[in-house]
């Protein structure tokens, strides 16, 4: 089950890393970027994973809804990792606007081991298709969610927000998804 | 099998992101190392990538041997991935020693997949543990064998090191493995 290896691998070789070191980084961030400290709500200091049931992955959140602005990056983080010196592992700041104009900076990106799972499912020597890829997405999801839950480490510096592809047709649906989770901590 | 998705989630995030570009990146740390250049053999362009068959993988090369040097880091290369804008790829550069002491430089790292299949050996939670792990390594390596051979983007521009850990009382297992595979292509 690629999904079950895909979700450990994120956990022990990305999150378990980065998320204790968040609150610093954002920190570090307001210091440098003192107009941006209103914008970062009380539940706003957490890493927001985006797992798309579809698989489909943008580089940029900003092609996929205008109501969503790349910000800054957080301050790097340099890890000697497997040979790798100062392997570096960031974060991207994305402005969310609401349907009132305001704003909320969030630390957001997608699952990266989603693209895995999407681009195996097209190559035909992968040995996995379409039909099963949505299904190894949900696997994936609550393998993490059960991992995470588990997690001293990261314990409270996440959130998973699983996006159902069926309201794909609205243009603001992944910053209404983004800004449901931001304001809910509020 | 979890071997199988971690092979693919090498070669489809990683290797087929960066081995294209490997030789630039080599070209372009001469033109700033110019002292380097005469220690770059023919062979030495490509990334060797090691498979240790215990998976008991180091952080830095020169802890497992002493005629293994730190030298530099070739370029960073950033590439905009799943929302994290500018994600950093980069490789070490190491310089190895002979026992006539003889110098070569190689860009050289531990497969960092290697690293999960370790820590999920450990968790009891994931769901296998330390006896099949040596199988798991070697499904990692035939898999990504294969993978490999077979991409046109990544032809001849890697080298696979299995590391049989029968020899590890020897304090130059590591940079003779390495000098092996490098004074072959000469
Ligand atoms: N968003 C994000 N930012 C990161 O910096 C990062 N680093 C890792 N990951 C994801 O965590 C998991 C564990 O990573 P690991 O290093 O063991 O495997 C990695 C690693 O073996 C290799 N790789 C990827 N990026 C690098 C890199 N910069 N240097 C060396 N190896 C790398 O290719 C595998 C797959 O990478 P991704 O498919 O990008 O997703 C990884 C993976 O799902 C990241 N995810």
């Amino acid at each position: 089950n690629v999904a079950h290896g895909l979700a450990w691998s994120f956990y022990l070789g990305y999150l378990r890393l980065v998320l204790p070191r968040l609150e610093d980084s954002i920190t570090a961030f307001c210091a440098t970027h003192q107009s941006s400290t209103s914008f970062w709500g009380r539940g706003n200091r957490k890493l927001l994973i985006l797992i798309p049931l579809n698989a489909n992955i943008s580089h940029k959140l900003e092609d996929e809804d205008d109501s969503i602005r790349f910000y800054d990056n957080l301050p790097n983080n340099e890890i000697d990792r497997a040979g790798v010196r100062g392997r570096v592992y960031k974060h991207s700041v994305y402005r969310v606007q609401d349907e009132d104009g305001k704003g909320y900076n969030c630390a957001v990106e997608y699952a990266t081991p989603l693209l895995t799972l999407y681009n195996m499912s097209q190559e035909s020597r992968a040995g996995f298709g379409e039909p099963e890829r949505r299904q190894q997405v949900l696997l994936f999801y609550t393998t993490l969610q059960d991992i995470l839950e588990n997690s001293l480490e990261c314990r409270n510096r996440y959130k998973l927000i699983l996006l159902n592809d069926e309201h794909e047709d609205d243009p603001h649906f992944l910053s209404k998804a983004i800004l449901r989770h931001l304001q809910q901590q509020e």
